[in-house]
């Protein structure tokens, strides 16, 4: 799955 | 994209709208930290490293190289802008802002999600804007009286960090295997840092009155 990872964020 | 971590980012680029209105109506940067913005340059400048490798979304892009170039704006603006370089506090803004970069750099060699290059860019971007704001807590504290664009400032800068606080426990409810106890404990850190500032600042609403930190 996608790393849904706080690296999406600024 | 969540509606609080839209309200963050939307307060954050509206206090850095504030902070340039303030240096471009009054001319002057008295009241500002260079220091503070000298780390925030730092922190922007270590967490996007993936600009040009990573692409999320052109929002994600477009925000990232908005504040990466208004801070480094600002801090050019305040080292060598003819003008507004005399306007600034340089006697009064002396913490140490170099011990907070140490800091950070030890703090992210130690604690990251994963050991690599831009894993451990990323916790020490995140650790050191946990911090960032002291030397401008500090400036404003030994100025004394705080205009009124660079108390709105420091509020939104503020605020936007809180505001990530609700998207990470919404993040939390919403999202399976969503834990990140790095940008949680330095948020809430970050955050706490705001809390006498806040309520200050809160005060000075409700009393309409200039504001003032106790020295």
């Amino acid at each position: 799955a996608k790393e849904s990872s706080v690296k999406d964020e600024l | 994209m969540n509606i609080f971590r839209l309200a963050g980012d939307m307060t954050h680029l509206f206090s850095v709208l504030v902070l340039l209105l303030k240096i471009y109506a009054t001319k002057s940067c008295s009241g500002i930290s260079l220091k503070t913005q000298e780390l925030y340059a730092l922190v922007f400048l270590t967490r996007y490293l993936d600009l040009f490798t990573d692409f999320i979304s052109v929002y994600n892009s477009v925000m990232k190289v908005v504040f990466i170039s208004s801070s480094v704006a600002i801090v050019w603006c305040m080292r060598y802008h003819p003008l507004t370089r005399r306007t600034y506090d340089k006697d009064l803004d002396t913490f140490r802002h170099y011990i907070l970069v140490g800091v950070s750099i030890i703090l992210a060699l130690l604690f990251h999600d994963r050991f690599t290059f831009r894993e451990v860019f990323w916790a020490f971007s995140i650790y050191l804007e946990a911090v960032a704001i002291l030397p401008q807590l500090v400036l404003l504290q030994r100025s004394g009286n705080v205009d009124n664009l660079t108390g709105q400032y420091v509020f939104f800068l503020g605020a936007y960090r809180a505001f990530y606080i609700l998207n990470w426990i919404y993040r939390y409810f919403t999202e399976n295997h969503y834990s990140r106890w790095i940008s949680w404990l330095a948020g809430f850190v970050q955050t706490a840092l705001y809390a006498d500032f806040f309520y200050y600042y809160f005060v000075s609403w409700k009393n309409n009155a200039k504001l003032q930190l106790p020295a």
